[in-house]
């Protein structure tokens, strides 16, 4: 399996940049 | 552009400051602009894109959630003191798409189109199995319910006739058999105790406003109604409130008029 270090990928946790944070509720 | 090219954009995190900023500006916006109903407030940034403007600035592309507040829209109360509507009242969700050209610092609202959906009976049920569900606004029910309510409330109101202006909100409640309605009215140029011919009353050419909550019960061999309304002070003429190039400011609003600083009238 490729490297994700060596592909360039980063190491730490995926951070979801959208949809954002839920202020209130969903329905 | 050259055939084939395509402008990049960038997607900054929809929680970014900026991007809240931007979404912010579009929901007082919203709030400025609407017609009806209740105002907006912001519940979650679902996308966003940034586009380079030529030649200067940048436009964002945003959808946004919102969610309906206690607050008609002719009420001046600020944003920021106005309730959420809660799930067991049954909620009601805005799904807007926006674009706001940001230049010089300026946010301006370019186009702005949402949708309103009220959560799913289903939903409702399930968190509170004996709330009522809203109900049609055009059911005579909820008609009848305005209706008499108003001509409760000008009956006691030693002031101006009050004209409705929209039925906002309507719910058919099973035991006791009632409605409970919501509306809005409009002080008229009559009074309210000598009121020959409803139809001549003219809207005060400085508006004012109130917004009414009433249950009309039904009851063996009649009816009866309670009903309470708010009246705002009188609002001072807005120059172009629709207009959909109104700029939008990221700053914090300026005071509102004299004439609104007075508190509301029950």
């Amino acid at each position: 399996k490729p490297n994700a270090a060596a592909a360039g990928g980063a190491a730490g946790p995926m951070v979801r940049p959208c949809p954002g944070r839920v202020r209130h509720f969903k329905i | 552009a050259p055939p084939g090219a395509v402008p990049g954009y960038r997607e900054p995190p929809c929680d970014d400051p900026e991007t809240e900023t931007v979404a912010m500006a579009a929901v007082k916006y919203l709030n400025e602009n609407l017609l009806q109903g209740y105002k907006q407030i912001l519940n979650q940034i679902d996308k966003v894109k940034v586009w380079p403007r030529r030649p200067f600035g940048e436009v964002y592309e945003l959808e946004i959630d919102t969610l309906e507040t206690t607050c008609h829209v002719l009420d001046p109360t600020p944003l920021e003191n106005c309730s959420v509507r809660q799930l067991a009242e049954h909620a009601v969700e805005g799904d807007c798409d926006v674009h706001v050209l940001k230049q010089d610092g300026q946010l301006t609202v370019m186009h702005a189109n949402c949708h309103s959906t009220p959560d799913s009976a289903e939903d409702v049920l399930k968190i509170c199995p004996h709330c009522p569900l809203l109900a049609s606004l055009n059911d005579t029910r909820v008609t009848h319910a305005a209706e008499a309510a108003l001509a409760a409330f000008n009956a006691k109101n030693n002031g101006s006739y009050f004209k409705l202006v929209e039925v906002s909100r309507a719910q058919l409640v099973p035991l006791p058999v009632s409605t409970y309605v919501e509306f809005a009215v409009a002080a008229t140029s009559c009074a309210a105790k000598d009121v020959a011919d409803p139809a001549s009353c003219q809207l005060l050419a400085e508006k004012q406003y109130g917004f009414c909550k009433a249950t009309l019960t039904e009851k063996l061999g009649g009816e009866e109604v309670a009903v309470t309304c708010t009246v705002f002070p009188s609002q001072v003429a807005d120059a172009n409130p629709a207009d959909p190039a109104a700029a939008v400011q990221a700053a914090p609003s300026a005071a509102p008029p004299a004439a609104m600083a007075v508190g509301p009238i029950v």
